[in-house]
């Protein structure tokens, strides 16, 4: 899974 | 993705080409701060540092690349654009943003995920898009009745934050490790500053009038 830390919203 | 993400997104897009084409169709800016627009495009430049290093998918990269385009262009058009700058309200849109910009980046400071470049100014952009509507909701409320489109966009920005903070409660719910509190506090800020603009807008739209906030 990708680290949590990326920030997948806009 | 989830609904309510997809749902908040496509407000948000509808809100930057609701602006672009009242600009583009009438060459007019009148009611539209240039302060917020140009407190917008400092959020998009400072959230979308990623840009270039993480990929999340097409859809993301596309968004990005649109917002800051948009918010860019409106700007560009709303100093530099012959026509337009003209209706530009200079004297009503007199609010001190520096303001907004200090405290949110003082507070990104404080207030972070990781203390990094890219998380503080991360940070800086959400806590600066909670606040980068007040010169815009001030400038209707000194022009007094709102232009509709100018309303409109006010509208559909106020509506895509409140999509997403459904958005949140969902990831909340459904992603046992999902913690963005910085998002959800600032984005129910942002939606709070929304919400009297929200009351009038829809008591005139009941009362089938024009839009007049108190002054």
């Amino acid at each position: 899974t990708r680290d949590q830390n990326v920030h997948d919203e806009l | 993705m989830n609904i309510f993400r997809l749902a908040g997104d496509m407000t948000h897009l509808i809100s930057v080409l609701v602006l672009l084409l009242k600009i583009y169709a009438t060459k007019s800016c009148s009611g539209i701060s240039l302060k917020t627009q140009e407190l917008y495009a400092i959020v998009f430049v400072t959230r979308y540092l990623d840009l270039f290093t993480d990929f999340i998918s097409l859809y993301n990269t596309v968004m990005k690349l649109v917002f800051i385009g948009s918010s860019l262009a409106i700007v560009w058009c709303m100093r530099y654009h012959r026509v337009v700058r003209r209706s530009y309200d200079r004297e009503l849109d007199t609010f001190r943003y520096w303001i907004l910009l200090g405290v949110s980046f003082i507070l990104a400071l404080v207030l972070h995920e990781k203390f990094t470049l890219q998380e503080v100014f991360w940070a800086f952009s959400i806590y600066l898009e909670a606040v980068a509507i007040l010169p815009q909701l001030v400038l209707l409320q000194r022009s007094g009745n709102v232009d509709n489109l100018a309303g409109q966009y006010v509208f559909f920005l106020g509506a895509y934050r409140a999509f997403y903070i459904l958005n949140w409660i969902y990831r909340y719910l459904t992603e046992q490790r999902f913690t963005r509190w910085i998002s959800c506090v600032s984005g129910l800020v942002q939606t709070a500053l929304y919400a009297d603009f929200f009351y009038y807008y829809f008591i005139s739209w009941k009362n089938n009038a024009k839009l007049q906030l108190p002054a």
